[in-house]
């Protein structure tokens, strides 16, 4: 998982 | 997903068609600045890289691929198809000026120091000042077609959205983002100026026209 957070929003 | 968020998002992809049926019944892009959309499809680029890595759920997927289609069709039109009545002249915005303390700014401020949440934030950053070239624009010119100012009241009425949308999830979910929060509220003021310019011109049926 490449990321630190999920970003859910566009 | 709360209301302010659905509304947002479809504001911000009927600005996006808004923009691109102008153009196409036209058949002009005349008073678009090309430099604004290149910058937008860089946001796209930048921010939904996550497409390769996650399914958050098939809303979000669709939204993402319609924004990035949407934006390199718009490329296409401006620098391609129409570039004939692209008014470079007046699209005199130094990209350098937006792009170099959006880089730097990305390095400083962000989540973790990984290629992809940097992307990201850099794309938050970018997205609150890529409408800067397209208002200049407007100032060069001293005016713009109503058929723009509704591209960009909905492009700015999505931003709005988004703010109640932060508020609303801060309230129900103790959720938050401060970096999406604080380049959304920097995004929304650039906004301000117009929204006044729209309310009190345009929406009484006249052309935008700076004195």
């Amino acid at each position: 998982w490449p990321f630190k957070r999920k970003h859910d929003e566009l | 997903m709360n209301v302010f968020r659905i509304l947002g998002d479809l504001s911000h992809l009927l600005a996006i068609l808004i923009l691109l049926a102008k153009m196409w019944r036209s058949k002009s892009c005349a008073g678009i600045s090309g430099k604004s959309q290149v910058l937008f499809a860089l946001v796209f680029s930048t921010r939904y890289l996550d497409l390769f890595f996650v399914f958050i759920s098939l809303y979000n997927l669709v939204m993402k691929v319609i924004y990035l289609l949407c934006s390199y069709i718009t490329i296409y039109m401006i620098y391609g198809k129409l570039r004939k009545t692209y008014d470079r002249e007046n699209d005199t915005f130094r990209l350098e000026f937006l792009l170099i303390p959006v880089i730097g700014l990305s390095f400083l401020e962000n989540y973790d120091f990984i290629p992809t949440e940097l992307l990201w934030t850099f794309s938050i950053y970018l997205e609150a000042v890529a409408i800067l070239p397209q208002l200049f624009m407007i100032s060069n010119t001293g005016e713009a077609e109503t058929i723009t100012t509704h591209y960009l009241f909905f492009l700015g009425l999505y931003r709005a959205l988004y703010l109640a949308n932060w508020i609303w999830r801060y309230h129900t979910e103790k959720f938050y983002d401060q970096i999406a929060i604080i380049s959304g509220v920097v995004q929304t003021i650039f906004y301000c100026d117009f929204f006044y310019l729209y309310i009190t011109k345009v929406l009484k049926g006249k052309k935008l026209s700076l004195p």
